[in-house]
């Protein structure tokens, strides 16, 4: 369960880096 | 390398750091290596003078990470004219340390029996980036966040046909690990660290775009004077 917690993570990381 | 070649960071071809012009007929050029966390300097020493060379050493000025040698310079037979021999100086990083410009130029003096020669030349980062440089991902995500936004800078990387997968895997060969990758809009990105041999950490975010031959690096560093050095890196690697 962690570990989707920062599958997660790294996605909202990488969208919020395509879309400020 | 090709099959059964040791691993290793990428290594430049070796270059004239020494002209026979300006040292008496001693003509020096040569690189630098990371092989499984050996360092080494690489280097050619040409006799272009009419007599027989002998008595080598070699000495670093204090440099940026405390690089030095690590043993003295092996030349242990006299150098005849036009002869060539090929030395590796193995190199440690624990020697004494000066802030330099750029911060990844080395100072060398280089003695044989005619006289003493000086020359500078400079190392790629890669030399320094360790083996173990996989950060933990839940510590990326952390230290991502808490370094500054003033502490990102960006570059573009042109002219790169290489895929993210394919990409990722030649920068592992020089310690540049992905931790992450996410697709998002057709972009993937890829995160990932370094991590220097004096301890600091790089952290880094790669967009690939299919099609696009050119790529934003943007990187994050608590120290960061050291990024358009690695951005140098990723250059080097994913061109060679």
């Amino acid at each position: 369960e962690m570990d989707d917690g920062l599958e997660e993570a790294f996605s909202r990381l990488a969208e919020s880096r395509t879309n400020p | 390398g090709g099959v059964g070649m040791p691993t290793g960071s990428y290594v430049a071809p070796k270059t004239v750091w020494l002209a026979a012009m300006k040292a008496k007929g001693l003509e020096i050029s040569g690189t630098f290596a990371r092989r499984g966390g050996i360092i080494q300097m690489d280097l050619s020493l040409t006799n272009k003078a009419m007599s027989v060379m002998t008595d080598f050493a070699i000495q670093f000025n204090r440099n940026s990470f405390g690089l030095s040698p690590a043993g003295p310079l092996q030349v242990l037979t006299p150098l005849s004219p036009n002869q060539t021999i090929d030395v590796s100086l193995p190199l440690s990083m624990s020697g004494p340390i000066m802030k330099m410009e750029p911060l990844n130029n080395l100072q060398v003096a280089v003695k044989n029996n005619i006289d003493v020669f000086y020359f500078s030349c400079q190392y790629p980062l890669s030399l320094l980036f360790v083996e173990d440089g996989k950060m933990e991902r839940q510590v990326f995500l952390a230290t991502w966040k808490d370094i500054p936004n003033d502490n990102e800078a960006q570059f573009q990387i042109k002219d790169i046909h290489l895929n993210s997968d394919v990409a990722s895997n030649k920068l592992q060969g020089s310690n540049i690990f992905t931790i992450a990758k996410r697709t998002v809009e057709g972009q993937d990105m890829l995160y990932q660290s370094v991590k220097l041999t004096n301890g600091i950490w790089v952290l880094a975010e790669m967009r690939i775009q299919t099609g696009n031959p050119n790529h934003t690096l943007s990187i994050k560093c608590r120290a960061p004077e050291v990024s358009q050095f690695v951005f140098q890196c990723y250059e080097l690697v994913l061109k060679s």
